[in-house]
């Protein structure tokens, strides 16, 4: 050994430039594959089973059956088998020819017979047909647990409160564990989202879609004009880098503000006040198209882009209290479709290409409808859009 | 498919429908 070690000749050999350039490449990547690397599953053996599943592609395959053109023979007999195993009722449909239909996703997209939902009276109605998951109200920063599954809304207020510490819990815990991050928000289709993104401080360019933009967490959010109702189809946690999903947020006033109360929260809610929610589930089977829930004026969208996974309430039933597990995993994606929006002609959801950084959106103003209003107007029940297959 | 609608409305706001209830466009949520 000794000898080998004295005794060998040492002869140096330049190494090729190609060499050190790999190398960096390959060192590079790395960073970069460990900065968007997917999240780790946890939690109960159903998560681990439902997320090795390919449910994304298995949706995919799924959209792309449903927009077929069907033969014209087949199509009462397939439309009618659909709607026996789903539920449909198809005396209200307003097409009653079933050839009419040319594929799934047109049927999925049926119009009612005229008077085939009477509209109450109240001041808030459902904007669609469903089952409702759930409901309550906003406490703190909190929503009142209800069926066992708990929110955090303190986001949708857009304010941070000032030295309030960020997430304890690592998104690995997340889904084992119900909300304790005042940042985090309503846990919709079983996705984490924060409705301060959906409805903070993004600033566009009026009546025209923005590039994506990342709001300002710590800006807080003022009602410039009272926001009676949001409408939100599902979500996107943009604080973890989880599973894709569509969400389009509109945000709507209909008074200018008045003098309001702060919460201790730092919510800026106006005195006599609260806010609600509810969360409303929509069956394969059931009727697609969503209209307004009450009298209002929609100022503004903001569209996350993602893709569409459903959760059942078999499944949400199924992993109570499991916060944030929906916003890893997509349980029980059945399809993939798009969201359309009858007066935004530019909204395009689902589109394939790069999507944008996580956590932006694009934002349109619909000030153009009525310069009076500063917005669109509607009316309880008028039809809004609807969730389209294939 | 999912709606969430979160709203701010008067303290005396009730809701009128039951988790896991059905419910249909035009059906009432809740009045003040």
């Amino acid at each position: 050994v000794i000898n080998a070690w004295t005794q060998t000749p040492t002869k140096w050999y330049p190494i090729p430039i190609a060499v050190g350039a790999i190398l960096l490449v390959v060192i590079q990547y790395r960073r970069t594959r460990r900065a968007y690397s997917s999240p780790q599953v946890d939690g109960p053996w159903q998560v681990h089973v439902l997320g090795a599943l390919p449910l994304r592609n298995m949706s995919r395959v799924w959209g792309y059956l449903n927009s077929l053109e069907l033969p014209p023979w087949f199509r009462p007999f397939g439309f009618r088998v659909y709607a026996f195993a789903f539920g449909c009722n198809l005396d209200e449909i307003d097409e009653e020819d079933l050839k009419t239909y040319k594929s799934l996703g047109e049927f999925f997209y049926r119009k009612l017979k005229e008077g085939a939902r009477p509209v109450d009276n109240a001041v808030l109605v459902s904007p669609a047909d469903g089952r409702i998951l759930h409901f309550g109200t906003v406490q703190g920063s909190r929503v009142e647990q209800v069926k066992g599954i708990t929110y955090s809304l303190d986001a949708l207020l857009g304010v941070e409160r000032p030295g309030t510490p960020p997430a304890s819990i690592a998104p690995s815990q997340r889904d084992a564990m119900p909300v304790v991050d005042d940042q985090e928000f309503a846990n919709v289709n079983g996705i984490e989202y924060t409705l301060d993104q959906l409805l903070g401080s993004g600033t566009s360019t009026p009546s025209s879609p923005t590039t994506p933009t990342t709001p300002s967490p710590n800006h807080p959010h003022k009602f410039g004009s009272q926001v009676d109702a949001s409408v939100v189809e599902s979500s996107r946690d943009l604080q973890e880098t989880l599973a894709h999903d569509t969400s389009v947020a509109l945000e709507i006033g209909m008074k200018p503000s008045l003098e309001r109360s702060k919460s201790i929260y730092g919510a800026s809610v106006k005195t006599g006040n609260a806010l609600f929610f509810t969360v409303i589930y929509l069956a394969p089977g059931d009727y697609h198209r969503f209209h307004s829930p009450t009298a209002w004026v929609v100022q503004k969208r903001r569209h996350f882009v993602g893709e569409l996974f459903s959760v059942s309430p078999y499944i949400a039933k199924r992993l109570e209290n499991l916060y944030g597990f929906f916003g890893m995993v997509p349980v029980g994606a059945t399809n993939v479709g798009s969201i359309k929006i009858n007066f935004d002609q530019a909204l395009r959801t689902n589109e394939r290409g790069r999507p944008p950084p996580p956590g932006t959106y694009s934002e349109a103003v619909y000030s153009a409808a009525s310069p009076i209003l500063n917005g669109q107007p509607l009316l309880p029940a008028q039809e809004m859009g609807g969730f389209c297959l294939g | 498919s999912t709606i969430v609608l979160v709203f701010e409305a008067p303290r005396e706001f009730e809701f009128s429908i039951k988790a896991n209830e059905k419910v249909k466009v035009g059906q009432r949520l809740g009045d003040v």
